[in-house]
Parts: structure tokens; sequence; C-alpha cells
């Protein structure tokens, strides 16, 4: 079963890019998961990361919402079992009418997501038409949160905000989990926004907690995940954690 | 002569919130210059972290825009010479209508920005609608950069294209200038990404470099600005010598 999971917060700098990649990575590498990273940033940072320059190619995902192709025609090979459906800046400049225009307000079709084993959606941070043609393709929604204060607050209303979005989008979106990132057991904030998520959410929030380290700061320069640029961090140990958990709770 | 900053870059968790906040309120207490602060994101990041509960108030940026009322309907006291216009999540749902039915493209008129020393706009993190009317009002852009790979190819972008955004929505807006943040002297790559700001931008990069301090993630938390916080800090110190580069750069 077809796995198509969003990753998306409204809050910028939460680490949504960082989880998607890496995410993707050990999934297609490891576990020899075939999968698809969509790319729906404008600012194409998955794309960037996995060595594409944004002008090296002609079809981008803005291409098969306004132009009704088929996925297949903006797929790029990123790895082994890994393919990337890239982003370009023109995602931003998405209207509403060409949502109307769209044969399906899917971003993929049934049988496009049948033939990967997970599809991973890197989202914006905001809530405009990418996210919400991610939200609507989804099956589940990762949260990623960095442990500050100011990502606290709106993202509480996001996930209890969940229901509404699930009535108005996708009935079958349902929260895959709240991941806690740029953890930093030596401040009192971090540890104070890791126990109001556990207190409101409970075991929707991953056990996994992704703490700051500066190699995944330093791994997109080198357009590597964490696993291939540093392999015996704390950071790769923790994302290999972390996709243990997602094969679990599938 | 009345001075209009939008505070934007569309990469988010750049420091922009944390720039305005503590630009605003350094100009507005200690440089008494009477300081207008405009909150454009529907995170509502500003409005939060001064004190003001979004759900407090009637009237916010939103109904100024959308039901065409004077600024002052929305204004709040944030402190000494410090007002506040606050947002909320509605901005989110601004539509091309809601700008057709604008009296005029502005945030505010002429004579309500001339009643102001400084306006500090804080732009969420993406080019849609709330980014473009701050973009529209302004008469300076300073654009906060974290020094981080991810947050220096799209950035760049967003400078070299400054002169197609003066081009298309307001002729008056001049770079104020790009403010390094989350600065590590620990880290290459944080020298790396300072390095080449420097050689693209020369004297378009303020002088004064943000590190990164725990202190300026703890003082949302605490509603104060990082100078009541937390007052002989490096964060401190550096913020109050990028606003005197703001003054001189008048
Ligand atoms: N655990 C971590 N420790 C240290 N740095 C991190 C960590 N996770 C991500 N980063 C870095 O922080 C920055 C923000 O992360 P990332 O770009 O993944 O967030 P995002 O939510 O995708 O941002 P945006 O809102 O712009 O899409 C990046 O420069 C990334 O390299
Ligand atoms: N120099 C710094 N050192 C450490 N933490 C910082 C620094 N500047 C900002 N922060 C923290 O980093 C986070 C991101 O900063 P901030 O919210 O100001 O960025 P932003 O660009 O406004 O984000 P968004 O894109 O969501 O609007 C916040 O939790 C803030 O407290
Ligand atoms: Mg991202
Ligand atoms: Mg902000």
């Amino acid at each position: 079963m077809a796995r198509v999971i969003a990753i998306s917060n409204q809050k910028g700098g939460a680490g949504k890019t960082t989880t998607a990649v890496n995410l993707g990575a050990r999934l297609a590498k490891f576990h020899k998961k075939r999968t698809l990273l969509m790319d729906m940033d404008p600012q194409a940072h998955c794309t960037l990361w996995s060595g594409i320059n944004p002008g090296s190619f002609s079809v981008s995902i803005y291409h098969i919402i306004t132009q009704n192709l088929p996925l297949k025609q903006c797929l790029i090979e990123a790895g082994e079992n890994l393919f990337l459906a890239p982003a370009d800046a023109r995602l931003s400049r998405l209207r509403a009418q060409d949502v109307r225009l769209m044969k399906s307000p899917f971003l993929l079709t049934r049988e496009e997501a049948d033939s990967y084993d997970f599809t991973i959606i890197d989202c914006p941070p905001a809530m405009g038409l990418p996210t919400l043609f991610a939200l609507a393709s989804a099956s589940e929604l990762i949260i990623p949160v960095q442990t500050q204060f100011l990502a606290l607050e709106r993202t509480i209303e996001l996930i209890k905000n969940l229901r509404v979005l699930r009535q108005k989008f996708n009935r079958r979106l349902r929260l895959g989990g709240i991941v806690c990132t740029m953890y930093d057991p030596r401040t009192n904030i971090s540890r104070e926004v890791v126990g109001r998520l556990q207190r409101l959410f409970g075991d929707k929030v991953f056990k996994t907690i992704i703490h700051r380290d500066v190699r995944l700061e330093e791994c997109p320069a080198h357009r590597k995940s964490i696993f291939e640029y540093s392999p015996n961090s704390n950071a790769a140990k923790q994302y290999e954690e972390f996709t243990e958990e997602v094969l679990k709770s599938g």
C-alpha cells in the first residue's frame, strides 16, 4: 500500500526540507523502498540539495499542474530507488484558475502513487496553493517543529485545525506525527517545548528527537544526505531512528 | 522624512521577526523615534511577541485591507513611542479581488506614514499577497539571511531580482541592506556564506553581524525585546549596532 506523506509546517525554518531529504534518502538507499520525493516549494531546496540545478531541466511540477502533464514527464533519477519531481520558482505563481484546469485536484493519480512505496512531499512555509495541493494529495501529514517558543504557538493551532483541513481538503489525511527538530538539550526552552508538545499530543509526537547539529547545516552544501556526509554523527543516527518509526507507524 | 522599511525573505526562519521586533524596540525606546510595527505575517509572531493575544483585538490589518478602514482603527500601543498594527491568520486568505477593492495599493497612505519616523513591516516567508503589499508600501527593503547554505541560493536570486520587483511593484523601493543572522563563528559554513554575500553585494551587507545566541530564542517567550531580556548580551549589543547602521543609512 503506497504511502503519500506531506511534510508541512507554516513556520519557516522548521526543518521540513532537511526531514524530507533525509527520510527519502534513508527509505530509498537503506530500506530499498522505491521512493518519490516531490518538491512543492518555490525555493526548490529539495531540488537544489539533490544536486539538480533549477535551470537544468525543462519540465517541473509547475508544468505538470498547469499543463495537465503526466507526472513522469518531470521525474529525475536522484539515486538508487530515489526519484525527484523538481520544483521551480514559478510555483509561487500558482493561481486558483490553474486548479480549475486540472483533471484532478491531486498531484499524482492513484496509479502514479501506487508505483512507489513512499511519496514524500516537501512543502513551503505557507498555506498557499502549493501546500494545499500537497495536503489534498497526501494520506499522511508529518509536521516538523523546531523546539523554540515562536515555533510552538501557531503549530499547535495547525494541529488542532487538522480536523478542518481533513473536512475541506482530504478525508483520508491523517496526522502521521510531530517530529521535534533543532533540539538543544542545554537550553530550557527546548525541553519546555518538547514537554508541552508531548502533553498536548501524546504518542503523536515521534519518540526520536532531532538535535541541533551543524552537520545538518553543512550537508546540503555538499548535496549529500546526512548518511553520506557524516554516517557516524548523532544526526545520522537520529534520522535513522526516525525513519524506523515512520516505517513502523504505517 | 518618514522611512517605511519592509523586512522580507522568502526563506523561512531567517530572523525576520526577530529583526523587526528588536529594531522597532530600539528605535522607539532608546532613539525616541515614533515607530509603527506592522505585522503582515498570518502567523502573527510580531503580535504574539508584543504580548498581544491574537483573540484579544477585533480589528487587524486584514480588516484594514479588505474593508478599506483607516489604519488607526487597528493600532495598539505596544510601548513608549511604539505602535503595533496586529496580524491575524486570515491574512493567508487575501485574494486578488481584495486588492482590487482597496482605495490604494498601499497599506498606509502618505499622511499615515508621515505621522511616524519609522514604519517596520514584518513579512511572512512567502512571495504571496501579504509580502507583495508590504513591498508595494515600503521605501526600503532589509533582507535578513541566516548564514547557512540553503538560505543563500534563493536569497541571491531575490536580491538580483530586486530590479524586477521595483519595476513591477514600487519604483521607490531600494535595498536598505542585507543583515547576516544566526552567525556561528565556529563553523566554516557561516564564514563562507558571509564571505560570499560580501563579495557579491559589497557595502549592501550591513557591517554588524548577528551571532547565534540562545537568548534570542528565549526572549519571545517572555514577550520582551533582547534589550529588556538581556541588555548586556552580545545579541543586544549587535542589535544596538545594527540599529545605529540603519539610522545612518537613511
Ligand atoms: N537539526 C538541525 N540542526 C542544525 N541545523 C539544522 C537542523 N535541521 C535543519 N537545519 C538547518 O536549518 C536550516 C533550516 O532547515 P530547513 O531548510 O530544512 O527548514 P525548512 O522548514 O525546510 O525551511 P523553509 O521554511 O524555508 O522551507 C537549514 O539551513 C538546515 O540546514
Ligand atoms: N541570532 C539568533 N540566534 C538564535 N536564535 C535566533 C536568532 N535569531 C532568531 N532566532 C530564533 O530563530 C527562530 C527563527 O527566527 P524568526 O522567527 O525571527 O525568523 P523568521 O524569518 O521571522 O521566521 P518565519 O520565516 O517563520 O517568519 C526563532 O525561534 C527565533 O527566536
Ligand atoms: Mg524547506
Ligand atoms: Mg517571522
